[in-house]
């Protein structure tokens, strides 16, 4: 469902260049639980964004569902971000003057086939509840500790149910059990909707759990082992 | 040199309150290298806002090296925070607009008793180096990888050689191996210089290194057991 083929990407600062991918080949099955894992400043956020059609590659392919998603322009860009990815980033990227609720709401209201009023209050209630937070729903992001933030974040991503989701560090900021009940609601979306799930992390749980595991260095993938675990 | 005496602290969000200390007690002696765990939300980062002079406890005392914090004036408080302690914010809260080197050369520019720019420039390489960040002096924050931000974060609070540093979450967005060799450059600081390090933390090589852990779940102290390990 995702594929990168010899994908570059370079920075360019100034006068200087960090070459932050240097030619990354691999692909995504529908329905992988896969992470990407690998040192800070490995590339990993880069590959998340260029999937996520947030940024374009330097040189190389990347291809979502078979499209490559260069060609796209502005419009089929926005469409593919809006139907078929959920995106938790690894900053967050709340809107802060917004409560937990409306936070999550958000990219229901920018579909075009949306579901009743009332089937968006359950959905969204059941996901608030999922990630904890029940009792901080009308709170505003910017009045919520860090990991509450995040999980508002991944509450976001999975409120469109969307084909594949690309999680950044989804755990970096919360302790181990509330960690481990995340990934269980991920795992349960991966087996119930197919959900395609792609991490960067370095939470070891996800990277046991992963039945797909591409690790990285510098800009390069040194490893990429699917395991038949599903 | 850390003392908290009943504190609480509530937030006021419209008609509604959040209790996010219930009343917490306990003392960190100095050069302790003390770790403050529970679940996210439990008030980690509010202890550390409060003993960091960024905030004002509800109702209790904060006391740093015996001076109570409520009683100091806008003056004395930022005579604390610059003479006294070192923060390494939970969302790094650096300056985007300056590179690597100037972020930790900051607070050094505010300090009465400057070193020479000789001196200076020797310790801020030197800290560069350690953070594993060489190749990025000279990138602007809003240039680099999350982890590579914290690290930032991580240097700055420890430019000044204050006598106590509080690090929240310092290496959530960090790998292990990264994360490792920043918890020994601390460790360092502690053995050689006797700085008191006060983590939030949920790593659990943190908490393994740690000679005093204090457990926190919803707003109180569950456990705080000092051990002879030093
Ligand atoms: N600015 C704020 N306004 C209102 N409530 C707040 C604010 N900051 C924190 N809180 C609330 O106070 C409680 C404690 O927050 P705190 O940030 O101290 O938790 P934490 O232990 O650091 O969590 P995490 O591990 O997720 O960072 C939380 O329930 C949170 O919702
Ligand atoms: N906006 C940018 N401008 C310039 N260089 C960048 C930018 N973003 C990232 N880089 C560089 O590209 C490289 C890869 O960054 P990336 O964010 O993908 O790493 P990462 O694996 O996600 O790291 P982390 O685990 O620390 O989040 C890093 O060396 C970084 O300095
Ligand atoms: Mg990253
Ligand atoms: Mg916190």
């Amino acid at each position: 469902i995702v594929e990168l083929e010899n994908v570059k990407k370079v920075y360019t600062l100034g006068k200087a260049e960090v070459h932050a991918l240097r030619g990354v080949t691999f692909a995504i099955d529908k329905g992988d639980f896969a992470s990407i894992v690998g040192p800070s400043g490995s590339g990993k956020s880069t590959i998340l964004n260029l999937i996520g059609c947030i940024d374009q590659p330097t040189e190389g392919v990347v291809r979502i569902d078979g499209t490559i998603t260069e060609g796209l322009k502005d419009k089929g860009l926005t469409t593919l971000r809006h139907e078929t990815l959920g995106f938790i980033f690894q900053s967050f990227n709340l809107i802060p003057v917004l409560n937990v609720y409306e936070n999550i709401e958000f990219p229901l209201l920018l579909g075009k086939n949306r579901p009743s009023k009332k089937e968006i209050k359950e959905w969204i209630e059941f996901l608030v509840e999922a990630v904890g937070l029940a009792d901080h729903m009308h709170h505003k992001s910017n009045e919520l500790s860090g990991g509450q933030r995040q999980r508002v974040a991944i509450a976001r991503a999975l409120a469109t149910k969307p084909e594949i989701v690309l999680a950044d560090e989804p755990t970096a900021n919360l302790d181990s059990k509330t960690g481990q009940s995340i990934i269980e609601l991920m795992k349960k979306m991966n087996a119930e909707l197919n959900t395609t799930f792609i991490f960067s992390t370095h939470d070891r749980t996800i990277m046991e759990i992963a039945d797909h595991v591409i690790q990285l260095l510098d800009g390069l993938v040194v490893e990429d082992s699917k395991t038949g675990a599903k």
